[in-house]
């Protein structure tokens, strides 16, 4: 099972930890801050309140079996540093930080994090991705202008198959796969998953609502945008 | 062409202004402090210093007809709650505002917000996918437990071809895409791009360091990690 610490629980140290724990893995949270740790204690498998700073209160934390550690501290720049630094001192193999510039990040790799990661450039970056594909849900951009997106299916989609849209000869799409929703059992509640086709064949169906996944040029992608304007 | 507005140029405000103008849309870009504005100003459309909590100012802007304004506006929240209010009154058909807590993300959404988003969160989650995932590159969680991973091929997947894994009678997984690099031409720089298969027959032959596009349930791709472990 793996491990992990987590040093510093603000918004998004709070949010890993959680999410850590809930995926399967050991996780130790620590912040200074009695109440961080009190509001997460039920939710990972030990929290700790100590001052990251503070190098014998973290080597008695026996940290250095974890898989990794990831420093969360953002205002103060000075523990964010310290707690890297004895966190590679007491023998962590990985250590993430959390960097606000770009300074901090040539800083924070030269006393010894092994990545370094900037929570705000790159929501900037995923979100300008959303915004610029209007119908994509989720976007992963394989190289020079090919993505995988997943799409909502443009309505004039519904009651054809794969074979009469022709995507893969008209506009080198391939439709990889398709996910079908139940209407919501009632206003305003998320409609109800109800299957994953991870193999569409030729004569599959489309329906309205269809959620697909699709590889292909983001300009012939982006075109499949117009479809439903 | 899609226009959008970004007001607040803070690490956030900043990175999604300029990958928006760099994906090739129309960006207005607004901020109160005029060094924030400068710094912007060439890689945007328009860059503008203005007090966001003037209604006045804002309305001299023409913001009616973007196709959506992002507030990224965090410290304060008085400011981040005028902006959203006055932009959604001027008329603009999309508001995104940011939200640093659940119950600011409840006031934004009451005051008239079109979507709140919170970067901290959403980023805590995805680097914990990651963590959890080590081979996968990147993740779009389909549905109960199925996911699209980009995977680094497992070592001993080099030299054989799609039909001899037999990944998907075996582990019901589907490779939909293979991306191949050339090795780096030095030291320390980052691999070439060689090129994206996007219909990868069974005869396809895997390659070292080949990334590998899949579909396939959770459990069966976490043990893929396991065998180039
Ligand atoms: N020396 C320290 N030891 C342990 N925890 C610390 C230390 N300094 C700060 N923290 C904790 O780290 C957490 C996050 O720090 P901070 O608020 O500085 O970062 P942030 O970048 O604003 O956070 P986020 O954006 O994730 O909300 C806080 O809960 C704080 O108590
Ligand atoms: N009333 C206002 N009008 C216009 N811009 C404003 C206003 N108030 C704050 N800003 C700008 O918004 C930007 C981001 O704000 P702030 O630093 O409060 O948020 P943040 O959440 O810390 O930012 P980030 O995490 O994106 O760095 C700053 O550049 C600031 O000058």
């Amino acid at each position: 099972m793996p491990r992990f610490a987590v040093i510093g629980l603000g918004r998004f140290g709070k949010s890993l930890a959680t999410h850590l724990a809930a995926g399967g893995a050991e996780v130790m949270a620590f912040d200074a801050d009695r109440r961080a740790v009190e509001n997460i204690k039920d939710e990972v498998t030990m929290a700790v309140t100590l001052d990251a700073t503070d190098e014998h209160a973290l080597e008695a934390q026996n940290l250095e079996k974890v898989d990794a550690a990831i420093v969360c501290i953002g205002e103060s720049f000075e523990a964010n540093q310290l707690a890297t630094l004895h966190l590679k001192n007491i023998g962590v193999k990985r250590v993430i930080a959390k960097a606000k510039t770009t300074t901090q990040r040539h800083i924070l790799q030269r006393i010894g994090a092994d990545e370094v990661i900037s929570p705000e450039e790159e929501m900037g970056a995923k979100l300008a991705s959303h915004l610029l594909h209007p119908l994509a849900l989720e976007i992963i951009p394989l190289a020079e202008g090919f993505s995988i997106m997943e799409i909502r299916a443009p309505a004039d989609f519904a009651g054809k198959a794969l074979q009469d849209l022709n995507l893969r000869q008209r506009r080198g799409i391939n439709v990889v796969a398709i996910k079908r929703h139940y209407p919501p059992e009632s206003e305003g509640a998320s409609p109800i998953l109800a299957s994953v086709d991870n193999l569409p064949s030729p004569t599959t169906l489309i329906e309205e609502h269809d959620i697909l996944i699709v590889i292909g040029h983001e300009d012939e992608l982006r075109k499949l945008g117009e479809y439903s304007g």
